[in-house]
């Protein structure tokens, strides 16, 4: 999971 | 309707007017245009109906697997008023020449035939939205933790097509399924694409951003 940093971030920011 | 209000607006390509015209211009133009619309299509994702309900891993494994499609068949419907071009983004449509130039003849070749396929099935935009969120859903992920729940996810949407056609094209019961008949075109182009500018980022010649990078490693 740790490769997928931004998609993770993006994922996890509130809209 | 939750799917048509959250269609992402336009959006630019916006060439860099200083750089002279080549093939690695283009390829940069789109590499950079991809980056965005990526962050443009994961906000979008967690405005369908129950994806956000899913574990944080089942939605990065979705989106992981199913951005190019996704891409893809945006292009796909901006392009359905034009003839043999294809519409990258509002500002940046590329016809053969130009997709020769570039190296993406072949690519261009294959969302063409999609291109064809929806202008003779008319597809309107609330089937593109549909169709758009069904191939998130059913990208056939291998890193699915809970299958029953994408599953639940997979079931509303194509109920919500279903619903969308029995109401709107009583004239065709069988239009649903045309319509999912077109996702293995779908996923064959996409896969085509990722194969071609991870290749293209191998040569390294390319400027390519974290986040297309990120996305392109996980899906090769």
């Amino acid at each position: 999971k740790e490769k997928h940093k931004i998609l993770h971030r993006l994922l996890q920011n509130s809209t | 309707s939750h799917l048509l209000v959250a269609e992402p607006e336009k959006i630019y390509a916006m060439p860099d007017p200083t750089m002279p015209e080549s093939d690695i211009k283009a390829l940069t133009t789109l590499c950079d245009l991809a980056d965005r619309e990526l962050v443009v299509i994961i906000g979008w994702a967690k405005h369908i109906p129950g994806f956000s309900t899913l574990s944080l891993g089942d939605q990065m494994s979705l989106l992981q697997s199913a951005w190019m499609e996704i891409l893809i068949l945006s292009i796909v419907f901006r392009s359905l008023p034009y003839e043999d071009e294809l519409v990258y983004a509002e500002d940046y449509i590329m016809d053969e020449e130009h997709s020769r130039l570039t190296g993406l003849l072949d690519l261009y070749v294959s969302i063409l035939q999609l291109v064809r396929k929806y202008k003779k099935l008319k597809v309107e935009k609330e089937e593109f939205v549909t169709l758009k969120a069904i191939a998130l859903a059913n990208s056939d992920s291998m890193h699915i933790e809970d299958m029953e729940a994408v599953q639940k996810l997979q079931d509303a949407l194509h109920e919500a097509l279903q619903d969308f056609e029995s109401s709107q094209h009583q004239e065709d019961p069988r239009r649903a399924g045309k319509l999912l008949m077109t996702l293995p075109l779908l996923r064959q182009t996409a896969t085509k694409a990722v194969q071609h500018f991870y290749s293209i980022k191998v040569q390294g010649k390319v400027p390519m951003h974290k986040l297309f990078l990120e996305m392109l490693e996980a899906k090769v």
